[in-house]
């Protein structure tokens, strides 16, 4: 079993590669004796055009996918690794448009995933809205968990609205709840928290999973307001980069809201770095 | 001489929604970004003259906002240099830093004259890509600093005589993946 998968690791946490496909296979949190098999990838939502039900195409305003299955962008990733004292590295190439780097630094309790998504193409004719998605065996019957700018967590239930019965049209927009800072998913023991850098949209559309909205390169008008596609100028090679970092939780359900409370409030107001030529004196606030 | 107003100006008119979700056409979003940016380039100097009657010495202080894309002119090209790590949070915070730099080996010293350890890393083909012109780093700098509550501590960084190119050491490359 060896050589189908490798590792990273810290103090706190071991995440485990597949060989094969170069993806995430599973985390585990060391201090709690916590194992989560979890697979994690790039896709992309073919976006509506308007159909004979509803002439609704995906745009600005609107997020619409044709189907409610997206398309992967690639079976698996190429990948190189970088281990060394400070932080350990795992650089996933999934096309020349979509990258990701796994990091895990020396002592801290949490994954970092940088990835970098665009230009994206559109050579085919076809707006895509780019999801990474986490896929896990947790039993979360229908249940996720999204904030509110930060602060109330709500609790969101597929194909659900507390104040009137929803009949479900769109079985994946009709699910996506804003994503200021932190979306989660978890069962009786274990909790799956996803930190973001900034707000997006998310979901859990089936059980065990969670997916952010990263990027989106439309080709029609909403037909909402704005008066054009959300399609930034320039062809394949100018378009739109984006680049963006989510950090994952792996803990119990008791601890994880303290974790990501102080994490993603650091995250919301990191340091500030000011440089300075030269060497000088060392200074201390002291 | 500067203050805030312009970045105050430039968050009123932000909030409006369609800033904030990108509901506007493109060259109105391009000019929310650019009024944004207008008001960060003021407050830079505010923070500034913050810093330099803290400090109470007028350093040349530099800004680098593109270092998710590890471009810096300063890091990339100085043999020694400071970076000042302000901490907005009222607790004490660590913090990964990520510099660009073009030397393989360095010396960085906290504020009480400890040695911290740290690591040069290849920058990725991915970054590379992204930055294009902008940059021509070659390694990235990566060192855990820490910062006290609504406090800053300062790290001096000196580059050491290179021995070897950073990249034998760090890099592994894995055997190929099918795509």
């Amino acid at each position: 079993t060896e050589h189908l998968s490798w590792a990273i690791e810290n103090q706190h946490l071991r995440v485990v590669f597949d060989s094969r496909t170069g993806l995430l296979k599973e985390i585990e949190n060391l201090d709690k004796n916590i194992s989560l098999p979890l697979s994690q990838n790039f896709f992309w939502y073919n976006a509506s055009i308007g159909n004979q039900e509803n002439s609704q195409a995906s745009g600005a305003y609107i997020f619409r996918p044709n189907t409610s299955e997206p398309f992967l962008i690639a079976q698996g990733a190429h990948l190189y690794h970088v281990k060394t004292g400070v932080v350990q590295e795992v650089y996933q190439n999934f096309s020349d448009w979509c990258s990701q780097v796994v990091r895990l630094y020396d002592g801290q309790p949490y994954v970092e995933l940088e990835w970098t998504v665009g230009p994206i193409p559109i050579r085919d004719g076809l707006g895509k809205e780019i999801i990474s998605r986490f896929e896990t065996n947790l039993q979360t019957d229908g249940l996720f968990y999204t904030d509110s700018n930060g602060r109330e967590i709500l609790e969101r239930r597929r194909n659900y609205r507390a104040t009137w019965n929803l009949s479900q049209t769109e079985p994946v927009a009709g699910n996506y709840y804003p994503v200021n800072s932190r979306i989660y998913i978890k069962d009786k023991k274990v909790q799956l928290t996803v930190l973001t850098d900034r707000s997006q949209g998310g979901s859990s559309i089936f059980d065990g999973s969670l997916e952010l909205m990263v990027h989106r390169r439309l080709l029609h008008d909403d037909a909402r307001g704005v008066g054009e596609p959300l399609l930034e100028p320039g062809d394949y090679l100018n378009g739109l980069v984006v680049r963006g970092r989510h950090l994952i939780l792996l803990d119990t359900v008791e601890s994880s809201a303290e974790q990501h409370r102080l994490r993603a409030q650091q995250e919301y107001m990191a340091p500030q770095l000011v440089l300075a030529p030269g060497g000088g004196p060392p200074y201390h606030p002291g | 001489n500067a203050n805030s107003s312009v970045l105050r100006q430039a968050m009123g008119v932000a909030q409006h929604h369609d800033a904030v979700s990108g509901t506007a056409k493109q060259h109105v979003t391009n000019d929310y970004a650019k009024q944004l940016s207008a008001g960060w380039d003021a407050c830079q100097i505010v923070i500034s003259n913050a810093l330099a009657s803290i400090v109470g010495t007028k350093e040349n202080f530099i800004y680098c906002t593109q270092l998710n894309i590890s471009v810096c002119q300063l890091t990339e090209a100085a043999q020694t240099f400071m970076v000042i790590v302000y901490n907005p949070l009222a607790r004490p915070v660590g913090w990964n830093i990520r510099l660009p730099v073009n030397g393989s080996h360095y010396a960085i010293l906290s504020p009480d004259g400890q040695t911290v350890p740290n690591e040069v890393i290849p920058v990725s083909s991915f970054t590379r890509a992204v930055r294009r012109d902008r940059g021509d780093a070659v390694n990235e700098l990566v060192f855990q600093a820490s910062a006290p509550p609504l406090g800053y501590r300062t790290y001096s960084i000196s580059r050491l005589p290179g021995r070897g190119p950073a990249r034998s050491r760090a890099l592994k490359r894995l055997h190929d993946q099918p795509g």
